[in-house]
């Protein structure tokens, strides 16, 4: 497995070092707050209070034998910025930082970040999606171009089959799969009726699912 | 359309308003902090410098004819648990609230809120998934028993069509778009063959996508 380093053990750092751990990988975790230290000391392989920016404490770490690094230190912009270009600079080959907004990940590009990862704007994104219409369970842009949708079953499609629903010719989207009541169905077949209650798992153009977004509210 | 009420204008919050905003809903924000208001007047329909626990401002504001009411404060979880109280309490059908921890979730249940989210670790456990393993583009929990995967295409499935990878019977997995090149497929067929550097969406059971993901490490 891979040996990964994570800096900053916000709720957000905390959540990757931790799942990381879980999924069977080593994990060194650093933050300047020894209680947070502390508390994490259970869930990674090990956990130490140190300075993310301080280049003699990184090099005694042996970060430069780490596969990948996690830079999540939050509203710190300038700690971000300079334990980002530490850490390429002792040769880590991939680097994730997270960042507060455009600025921010224009300059942790410039300066060698491999990932930049907005984590709150995306999840805002994906719950006001949520929030729009009652009949749409989830929402995620897989990419700018299409996106995955959970939407309850319309009126109109309720005792129909998905061949005669016709999704794809109709609303160019193609269903994955199909939930009644706590089974789901991925491998849905052309003659499955749809009926009141079910949930849709979709997957189209972002422009399309769009579409039978805004028809929703 | 319906109307939406933003309390907290963090990370988060500024983007669930902005995009229900774009997405034509209309939408009051709320925060303490002039300097945020400002920054956010014209990306809503109002803002409003306040104080969320304040009943007689939010009575004022006439909160209880919103659809939806967003409370998005952080790291003061008693400013959070006293703003949805009082918004549930003017009669808002529906409160959505971002937790800090499992315990600020539990009170926030009881109090009455509808919806209680963590955005920051959902999106920890995301990208820890993506870091994992070089082949295993996205990952994304739709709900505890299912999940969906980007993956890059294995050694052994190229060169070979769908039907004879038989996905479903020896994985448990649908397939449900191919990306080759920078074009997506969203309705494969039986007898497309896959490629090097291909990169197929599949969803599965929660068990069944982790077992490929392990073999992935
Ligand atoms: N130079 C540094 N070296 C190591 N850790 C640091 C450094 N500067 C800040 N941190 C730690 O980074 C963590 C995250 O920082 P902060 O709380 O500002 O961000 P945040 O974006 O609010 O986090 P989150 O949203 O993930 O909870 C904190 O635990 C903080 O102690
Ligand atoms: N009582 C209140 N009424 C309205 N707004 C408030 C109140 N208390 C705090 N806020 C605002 O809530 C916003 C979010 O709070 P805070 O920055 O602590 O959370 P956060 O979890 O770090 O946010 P995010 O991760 O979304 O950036 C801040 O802009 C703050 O001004």
């Amino acid at each position: 497995n891979r040996h990964f380093v994570v800096i900053g053990l916000g709720r957000f750092g905390s959540s990757i070092a931790k799942t990381l751990y879980s999924l069977g990988n080593e994990v060194l975790a650093i933050d300047t707050d020894e209680e947070i230290v502390q508390s994490m000391a259970d869930s990674v392989t090990h956990a130490v209070q140190a300075d993310g920016t301080d280049e003699a404490t990184l090099k005694s770490l042996g970060i430069r034998n780490f596969d990948v690094a996690v830079v999540t230190i939050g509203s710190d912009v300038q700690s971000s910025v300079m334990a980002t270009l530490i850490i390429k600079e002792l040769g880590v080959k991939y680097v994730i930082t997270k960042a507060q907004n455009e600025l921010h990940a224009k300059i942790l590009y410039k300066i060698g970040a491999d990932r930049v990862v907005f984590p709150e704007r995306d999840m805002g994104v994906r719950v006001a999606h949520n929030l729009c219409s009652s009949n749409i369970l989830d929402y995620i842009e897989l990419s700018p171009d299409y996106s995955i949708m959970e939407i309850t079953a319309l009126k109109e499609w309720e005792g129909k089959s998905l061949r005669e629903l016709s999704m794809r010719s109709r609303y160019g989207l193609n269903v994955m799969a199909i939930k009644k009541n706590n089974d789901i169905n991925i491998s849905p077949n052309a003659d499955d009726i749809i009926e009141a209650g079910d949930t849709l798992v979709v997957i189209g153009g972002t422009k399309e699912v769009s579409m039978i977004e805004k028809e929703q509210m």
